[in-house]
């Protein structure tokens, strides 16, 4: 059962798959499993949804592991499925949220890069996707979406670290999240999790221009970096993808707002270089318990502005 | 399993525009395979770069020639790498 699994520890995709199911046989009335559909290599694409039931309620979706060597977000996720399933009927903020919303958490969003980063190449990043006419694999997931697709930050290279695909959305790992955002039709916040950096963005990445709703998802992101902070002093900055980054085309959360989903934001997850994406282990739950503090700030938000 | 023996992660850290399209040039030279793990954006602000052994003094150089200021952020990367999979394995073991 999963008394004896170690969320303080990197696994495997097979164990997190199989701790999903053991959370949802743990917590079968508020967590259920859904496969959204298949990655290039055939993997599920699953998601855990959070419902105290309600039909068609307004959703917050999360997703984790774009990036396939980032592993601390996929175990944060995971440890965050754990969290909201165990505290629900004793956390009154996760109480007020689940009995007026949804959640939806994609751990692994891009399984195939996860196993090759277990297997072959610790530093892989992309899907495993082949591209007709070159010998270099794969796509960067976060350059792939229907926003500003083909712009600055992404490269046209197949070879390239941020080769952005042939077209938009011709990953399956992104056209599987984004048929299932449009058919469920009542999104109303989308949060993609990465590391490293130690940043909590908002849109845009594929511009520098100002979104319309720039002051309050700024007020959102300050709230959530402020109480992630409160728990163990890590620091955030804060501020859209453009100019606290870099300037990057065809990310997730560009893709979300446009689509009309107000509160899109991405974390960067720990560190800040010291070890970047080979974060030791036991910083797993420490960064997961202090990403739960911004989420939980945000969830709040949402909940209580609803549009 | 991809063998990083000798890998370092460099932080670059240009003061200039010009610096910054230096970085972004030198990423585009595909044979020197570097896998920027943060890229250059801005002046002042940090880009994160493993470079593979063989060509790390090449590198170095070339930085240093353009008084692109840069310090070894992690020096062994085979070695971090090595010691994450001991624990999973460690782990692995105490789960089973």
């Amino acid at each position: 059962g999963s008394s004896s699994f170690n969320y303080g520890a990197y696994h495997p995709l097979e164990t997190i798959y199989q701790e999903m199911d053991n959370i949802v046989a743990e917590y079968p009335k508020i967590v259920s499993k859904l496969q959204i559909g298949e990655s290039y290599e055939k993997r599920p694409l699953y998601v855990l949804k959070f419902s105290t039931g309600g039909k068609n309620r307004p959703a917050i979706w999360i997703d984790a592991g774009i990036h396939a060597r980032e592993w601390v977000t996929q175990a944060t996720a995971l440890w965050t499925a754990k969290k909201i399933a165990s505290d629900y009927e004793y956390d009154p903020s996760v109480n007020s949220l689940l009995n007026t919303m949804d959640l939806f958490l994609l751990v692994v969003a891009n399984p195939d890069g996860y196993v090759f980063s277990h297997t072959e190449n610790r530093m892989w990043r992309k899907t495993r996707s082949k591209t007709p006419g070159s010998p270099c694999v794969g796509v960067d997931p976060n350059r792939n979406w229907d926003a500003g697709f083909g712009g600055p930050g992404a490269s046209s290279n197949p070879c390239s670290d941020s080769y952005h695909g042939p077209s938009a959305d011709s990953e399956v790992e992104v056209r599987s999240v984004v048929d299932f955002i449009k058919s469920h039709g009542n999104v109303k916040a989308f949060i993609s999790i990465h590391s490293y950096s130690q940043l909590l963005m908002f849109p845009y990445g594929y511009t520098c221009d100002n979104i319309r709703d720039r002051a309050e998802l700024d007020n959102v992101a300050r709230t959530a970096a402020n109480a992630l902070t409160s728990l163990y002093g890590t620091q955030y900055k804060v501020g859209p993808i453009c100019s606290v980054i870099y300037q990057a085309s065809g990310g997730s959360i560009d893709w979300s707002y446009n689509y009309g989903i107000k509160y899109s934001f991405a974390f960067e997850l720990r560190d800040t270089g010291r070890h970047g994406f080979l974060l030791p282990a036991d910083q797993i739950i420490p960064t997961a318990r202090e990403t739960w503090m911004g989420l939980k700030s945000i969830f709040e938000h949402v909940r209580d502005h609803p549009y | 399993l991809e063998n990083f023996a000798g890998d370092q992660v460099l932080r670059v850290e240009p003061c200039n525009e010009e610096q910054v399209r230096l970085l972004k040039e030198l990423r585009a030279l595909e044979p020197l395979q570097l896998d920027f793990w943060r890229f250059p954006s801005y002046p002042n602000e940090p880009a994160d770069v493993q470079v593979p052994f063989a060509c790390l003094q090449d590198v170095k150089v070339f930085l240093e020639s353009r008084g692109i200021k840069y310090c070894v952020m992690i020096e062994d990367i085979q070695a971090a790498v090595d010691e994450e999979r001991r624990e999973m394995y460690l782990n692995q073991r105490r789960e089973r």
